[in-house]
């Protein structure tokens, strides 16, 4: 089963369509295997994108080199995941 | 005793449950409900379809699917929830009862089989189908890009190994394949829901082409309707448009193609939320997401039954 520690998610903003097109370069860089939850579309439509933990660094240094804006969505993919698993295994034992 | 009485929608559950969840359901209102099986996914899964019926033949309808994108678990869960809600308010709430008075409802629950089985076991974060493409090592086609409405077009992608792979050609994949079949012989589908997670946004036609649909103006009425009976509940914001203006551009999308066919009340749904857990919404969220959903879906079905064509 696939795990996801360490994985982030980023909450990009792309202000203008030159930014949108950077970060449509990203996503064609396939060895940073990128999961885009909401992929680059229009200037001021938010992009969610999961970031594997070996991709981080180089997706922010990125990010920040080209003056995308980002917050992290969510700190650690697999923490969510187990919480739901727990979830689900607690309302399956009752 | 186990019943839909006892059953927990206030979690996720697996495809197995589900599974038992619908023959319960069936098997407690054999007047109201059946189930079909409009075929078998490519790694051979039944693919059903609850039918709520009060009689008549083939009467005009209403087709709501959810989890077509499999890790957006909040939909099937929903769907899990309007399909005992349709049980319960037949014959307590006006509107519900004038629709099944007069049309049928169907409602696919788990509409990518593989996919959603393949998010339990292997990878929660799974979207696609799990069919094989020949020369790739990549599985899996996006079941909302292979529909016959611009496919291939701008709002794609040709590779296999991306998220919105269309496919080798429109309908490859079998769990889409079954919808269109399903469709074209019933003939009298009057409304085509089709719900997504997340972003919080009621979408028509067109996804492939900026040209406004030839019903814009009633659909986009519809949809304002529709988001401000949803936000009566808890106050939930939804946005409303044209997926390619709402969004982005998008081919061979569902609603583009069940639009193409006649069916003037299509629409897509991304529910909750706007971005702070996206596809792992907590299961608290379950249950309001679907009361407030349900308030849209009641207003699109009434204003079909009341604007017959």
């Amino acid at each position: 089963k696939e795990t996801f520690v360490g994985h982030q998610v980023l909450r990009i903003s792309a202000d203008d369509e030159a930014q949108v097109q950077k970060v449509k370069e990203l996503e064609d860089l396939e060895h940073l295997q990128l999961d885009f939850w909401r992929g680059p579309a229009q200037p001021g439509s938010p992009i969610d994108v999961r970031v594997p933990f070996p991709s981080i660094q180089a997706v922010k240094a990125f990010l920040e080199t080209h003056g995308l804006e980002y917050t992290i969505m969510i700190e650690d993919v697999q923490s969510l995941l187990d919480a739901e698993q727990e979830q689900m295994f607690a309302f399956q034992a009752r | 005793t186990r019943s839909t009485d006892t059953f927990n929608y206030a979690t996720y559950h697996t495809l197995e449950e589900i599974h038992g969840f619908m023959d319960m359901l069936v098997a407690e209102h054999p007047q109201l409900v059946s189930k079909l099986q409009i075929g078998n996914t490519y790694e051979g899964r039944p693919i059903y379809v609850l039918k709520f019926s009060t009689g008549g033949n083939n009467r005009p309808a209403i087709w709501i699917d959810t989890g077509i994108h499999s890790r957006e678990w909040v939909t099937q869960a929903s769907g899990i929830w309007f399909a005992k809600k349709i049980t319960q308010d037949y014959g307590q709430d006006l509107t519900l009862t004038a629709v099944l008075d007069s049309m049928d409802i169907f409602l696919e629950i788990v509409t990518n089989p593989d996919g959603f089985a393949f998010t339990h076991t292997k990878n929660r974060m799974w979207r696609k189908t799990r069919s094989l493409t020949p020369g790739s090592s990549c599985v899996g086609v996006d079941p909302n890009r292979n529909w016959d409405a611009g496919f291939g077009m701008a709002g794609a992608s040709n590779n296999p190994c991306t998220e919105t792979y269309h496919g080798k050609f429109a309908n490859s994949e079998v769990e889409v394949k079954s919808i269109v079949d399903f469709v074209k012989s019933h003939g009298n589908i009057k409304a085509f829901i089709s719900i997504h997670s997340y972003s919080q946004l009621l979408l028509y036609p067109y996804g492939y082409k900026a040209d406004p649909a030839p019903d814009q103006d009633e659909l986009d009425q519809l949809a304002k309707s529709a988001v401000t009976a949803l936000a009566s509940l808890y106050g939930t914001k939804f946005k409303y448009g044209s997926i390619i203006k709402t969004i982005y551009q998008a081919s061979g999308s569902t609603i583009d193609w069940t639009y193409s066919q006649g069916i003037k009340y299509s629409f897509t749904f991304e529910l909750r939320d706007t971005g702070r857990y996206g596809f792992l919404l907590p299961a608290s969220q379950i249950i309001p997401t679907a009361q407030e959903t349900w308030l849209a879906l009641r207003t699109i079905m009434e204003h079909t039954l009341n604007h017959p064509y």
